[in-house]
């Protein structure tokens, strides 16, 4: 059953953001099996509507999913931490 | 105070409660 607007309207903002964050996540495994936790939370940090768009279209989803890996490994590289490889 | 925010981006677990909202700085 595919999420959508309404749905989410029925149901606290925070628990809105799990319910996105539930329907993202496999998607988002599917792409970047060791990072999908951390991209799921910064994609959650976007308006609901925009996650459900991505929930609708792949390319969407994708070029998001892109984005956040990019942004991920920026921030990564700048805090110092156990580097392995 | 250390200014690094190593824990970010907060991690989504599936059947966990989300909690992201709540680290959201203004």
């Amino acid at each position: 059953q595919p999420l959508t607007a309404s749905m989410l309207a029925a149901v606290p903002p925070q628990e809105q953001k799990q319910m996105l964050g539930e329907r993202l996540f496999p998607l988002i495994q599917d792409m970047h099996p060791s990072l999908a936790g951390k991209i799921t939370g910064m994609l959650l940090e976007m308006d609901n509507s925009e996650l459900l768009h991505m929930l609708e279209s792949t390319e969407s989803l994708r070029s998001k999913v892109d984005e956040a890996v990019a942004v991920l490994k920026a921030h990564q590289a700048k805090v110092p931490s156990t580097n392995v490889g | 105070s250390n200014g690094t925010n190593a824990s970010w981006p907060p991690e989504f677990c599936p059947g966990v409660p989300w909690k992201g909202l709540q680290n959201i700085d203004p």
